[in-house]
């Protein structure tokens, strides 16, 4: 089972994970007592690093709308930079005395203070961008609700020009948070509701034509195909609702499906 | 800004990878 649930946040996360995981275990196998070396580059360098990534996560922080985010990410943010700030304390004591122990706990708190906040950092971001796709999705369920009114063929044409781009963006951002994913039950669930939205979609204006040309004739059948055309789009409502549900799960909500 | 925030997050990875590597004395940094 993957810890990590998009292959982005993995590909950064897992080989300082380890390395920080043997770090731990190798301090805790050996107090040892060996000296150990001038850290100050890597530290200076981690700590850089911090400071711009904490400058773009500001800019982040001021530049969106997501109420969210902008109350998670300083909390993350602020993690971060006191790990940064525990191993620039623990590279200039053990300068002082290359045995120092609590040196060396500050070593290990601050490595994993960097990765525990940048872990927070990047979900929190991660949940920001999957919140964006479901705005496109409950966009399309707008314009889906619309459906039931539409009675001329005036109002078919703009509802087919609405709801297009709309759908198209909704298709090109699920498909590629599907192929980001690294859980493979919810990648197959979206690759599925998705082509089914794809290929409702074509099906519903045609139901909707149908309807509003018995309605011009005053035809027979009139009830069936409204009849046929909710039930096309309930299916693709369906379908998107489903979307929204799965985007929304991480690897943590695994008991779900059990 | 996604981009730039990813990669930011990455480069402090592999720094922080480096210095425990350099704790652990695998690797000159």
């Amino acid at each position: 089972m993957p810890v990590f649930h998009t292959k982005t946040i993995e590909g950064i996360l897992e080989p300082v994970a380890q390395q920080v995981e043997r770090l731990v275990i190798l301090h805790e196998e050996a107090e040892d007592g060996n000296a150990m070396p001038d850290l100050e580059r890597p530290v200076q360098a981690v700590s850089s690093a911090v400071t711009n990534l904490i400058k773009v996560g500001k800019e982040t922080i001021n530049s969106s709308e997501d109420a969210i985010l902008k109350q998670d990410m300083p909390v993350a943010l602020h993690r971060v930079e006191n790990a940064s700030k525990l191993l620039v304390e623990a590279s200039s004591m053990l300068k002082a005395d290359p045995y120092s122990g609590p040196a060396r706990k500050k070593l290990i708190e601050g490595a994993r203070g960097i990765l525990q906040g940048t872990s927070a950092l990047l979900l929190c971001f991660d949940e920001s961008e999957v919140r964006k796709i479901i705005r496109e999705c409950r966009k399309v369920l707008d314009y889906l609700a619309v459906a039931e009114v539409i009675e001329t063929m005036e109002d078919l044409v703009q509802f087919v020009k609405d709801l297009s781009p709309c759908l198209t963006k909704l298709s090109r951002d699920v498909d590629a948070r599907e192929k980001d994913l690294t859980h493979q039950f919810h990648r197959e669930i979206l690759v599925r509701c998705l082509e089914q939205v794809k290929t409702l979609a074509p099906i519903l204006i045609c139901s909707m034509k149908m309807l509003i040309q018995i309605m011009v004739k005053r035809g027979k059948g009139e009830a069936e195909a409204a009849a046929n055309r909710n039930y096309v789009e309930q299916r693709m409502t369906d379908e998107i609702n489903e979307i929204i549900r799965v985007l929304q799960l991480t690897t943590y909500d695994e008991d779900e499906w059990d | 800004d996604a981009t730039e925030m990813v990669r930011q997050a990455r480069i402090l990875a592999q720094a922080t990878a480096q210095l425990i590597s350099a704790i652990k004395g695998e690797a000159e940094v």
